[in-house]
């Protein structure tokens, strides 16, 4: 049997809508290292990780590796029915084609349990070597997605090209065309706010906006973004979870035919 | 011109 409880229910609410309009199902799986998830999007262009490491639960039972698949639309309407204070607990049977989310009130004065249908998901993973990158950009997430929600009113792709200079953000349509370059900035007054490109080789990729922008749903997850980037190689959109783990996207790029 | 490339062109299942 599984029981997991999250104290920052808020989370597990961030962490579906980030997710539910990139994937529509997904195998959810428990086992020592945390609760995960791996699921590519429909058009095989993005691959979400997700990783919630145990400590971050106040209380993390599985007594075996379970998968659960999950609708992620339906998993996400149940959620919705949460406060963002609410405690968030998860139980299942073994054997049980269902999963229970149980909401309780931070003053436990309410108490809600949402049972919901799990599904049979045929799902392969795949493996992601570790590399070593040409650039890795960290910068505010909110300042990422204002410039990519910015140049999606102007482009349908973006190229990220990071030099000497910084990080380019490129994009050209109909109407003309938008550049914006990221500086190195560590003279801020929070850690947060600091714009740190470390950078092995120059590199140029491209991406479809309307990918990025879906990807830009985590921000609230975190005040950072980390971007590592390789020349013809899927970029790495990793949104740290504060003590708990991550979310991480790979977004393949577009390449000459 | 550039033609969007998908994940598994890159990643193999493990």
């Amino acid at each position: 049997m599984l029981e997991l409880r999250l104290v920052q229910g808020g989370l597990l609410k961030k962490v579906l809508e980030s997710i539910k309009d990139l994937v529509n199902d997904a195998n959810f799986d428990c086992s020592a290292t945390g609760f995960s998830l791996q699921a590519m999007d429909s058009s095989q262009v993005a691959v979400v990780a997700l990783l919630l490491r145990p400590e971050g639960f106040e209380r993390y039972w599985c007594d075996r590796n379970i998968s659960m698949g999950m609708n992620l639309n339906n998993m996400a309407k149940m959620l919705k029915c949460a406060g963002n204070d609410d405690i968030i607990t998860l139980k299942a049977e073994d054997g049980s084609d269902t999963v229970t989310f149980m909401f309780e009130s931070p003053t436990q004065d309410k108490i809600a349990d949402f049972e919901m249908k799990l599904m049979d998901i045929n799902s392969e993973r795949l493996g992601f070597p570790e590399a070593d990158y040409h650039a890795i950009v960290r910068m505010p997430s909110s300042e990422f997605a204002r410039i990519c929600k910015d140049l999606s009113s102007i482009g349908n792709t973006v190229v990220i090209s990071v030099t000497k200079e910084g990080v380019r953000f490129s994009t050209r349509g109909d109407i003309g065309t938008a550049n914006v370059v990221c500086r190195q900035n560590t003279a801020v007054d929070k850690p947060e706010e600091a714009t740190i490109i470390e950078m092995n080789e120059p590199v140029s990729l491209t991406f479809g906006l309307r990918y990025m922008n879906s990807l830009t749903k985590a921000t609230p997850l975190s005040n950072t973004v980390t971007l590592s980037l390789s020349s013809g190689l899927p970029a790495v959109v990793e949104y740290r979870i504060a003590e708990m783990g991550y979310i991480r996207f790979y977004l393949a790029p577009k390449i000459e035919e | 011109t550039q033609k969007q490339s998908t994940i598994t062109s890159f990643f193999t299942k493990r």
